[in-house]
């Protein structure tokens, strides 16, 4: 699974996930990437993209669940992610990038490790694996 | 306001021992893509057009499971699926089950700009994906050898792999393994 999100200079956020799924996996079986509110999510708060076990992410609407503790508990990004992170994922292993309306940017993850990388307009760049 | 951001991912589960020279070139993929969308947004280039060009790159390169390169069935063939959000007025497009289409990504967006629907799976979406033209493949071209060797190595383990899970000694050779998905016991699935 492969994604990205975006906050662009007027604020606007954007999301996007694409995904061969799981190897060896059953013909016809739909997992988290394109299920919008799962492992793709964008709106006037953040924009977030997930990639993991499926069906965890799907069973936790992973990627609204950012957006709506931000919206109706007031987290911070950082916050918002850590908390979906440690309590919305059961058992399941997943990760997840974000970014909010007001340019930050935000990775986490509860697996043993994460391809990703981040950059912000005022200079830091940062790509990454492990924790 | 902040100014602009951006991050890219290429799968989450890493397999601890993946041998270095993978792991540079996963380092060198996602410098090269945020590059990519760090031009893009110097450009003024708004959001949705940045995350679609950043993850056709990651579709067109073998390395990360999409688009070329992407997990194989259980037949050893691809199906691939994407979805796009814009968030100012919250709109979206998705796509499943596709074999054909090299980028995913833009088609789930042709679906939210050009089509009255936020999704189109299989059959229907390969036929939008011709009336609009997108650039076509036929299924060899997603599969690559070393996928065709995790998928051998993920049949001997009865199991269901995320991304870069090798099996370790244990699981590959006990074969009353029940059928595993993502590395769990299929149970823990089971009650949905």
């Amino acid at each position: 699974t492969v994604g990205c999100v975006v906050v662009d200079s007027q604020g606007r956020c954007a999301a996007a996930t694409s995904t061969g799924g799981l190897m060896n996996k059953k013909i016809g079986r739909i997992g988290d990437s394109p299920l919008i509110g799962s492992g793709t999510y964008a709106c006037g708060v953040c924009g977030v993209s997930c990639t993991g076990e499926g069906e965890a992410i799907i069973r936790g609407t992973l990627a609204r669940e950012v957006a709506a503790v931000m919206e109706y508990k007031g987290l911070g990004l950082q916050e918002a992610v850590n908390y979906v992170i440690e309590e919305r994922l059961d058992e399941g292993k997943a990760g997840l990038i974000a970014v909010s309306s007001n340019g930050e940017v935000v990775c986490g993850f509860n697996t043993t490790g994460m391809f990703r990388g981040c950059a912000t307009e005022d200079g830091f760049m940062e790509v990454g694996i492990w924790k | 306001m902040g100014g602009w951001a951006i991050a890219v991912h290429g799968g989450a589960g890493v397999d601890p021992n993946l041998p270095l020279q993978r792991q540079e070139d996963a380092k060198m993929l996602l410098t090269r893509c945020l590059d990519l969308g760090i031009h893009a947004l110097r450009s003024n280039c708004s959001a949705i057009d940045v995350v679609e060009l950043v993850v056709r790159e990651l579709e067109t390169d073998p390395l990360f499971n999409s688009g070329r390169g992407s997990a194989l069935t259980e037949e050893g063939t691809v199906e691939m699926e994407a979805s796009i959000m814009d968030g100012p007025k919250r709109r979206c497009g998705a796509v499943s089950g596709l074999t054909t289409v090299k980028n995913p990504i833009s088609l789930a967006r042709l679906v939210m700009d050009k089509s009255p629907h936020s999704y189109l799976a299989f059959s229907g979406a390969e036929k939008f994906a011709r009336e609009q033209g997108v650039e076509l493949e036929c299924n060899d071209y997603f599969v690559t050898e070393e996928n065709v060797g995790m998928l051998e190595l993920a049949r001997e383990a009865n199991s269901i792999w995320l991304d870069y899970r090798v099996p370790n000694e244990k699981c590959s050779t006990s074969v009353e393994t029940p059928l595993q998905m993502n590395g769990l016991p299929i149970s823990v699935y089971a009650p949905e």
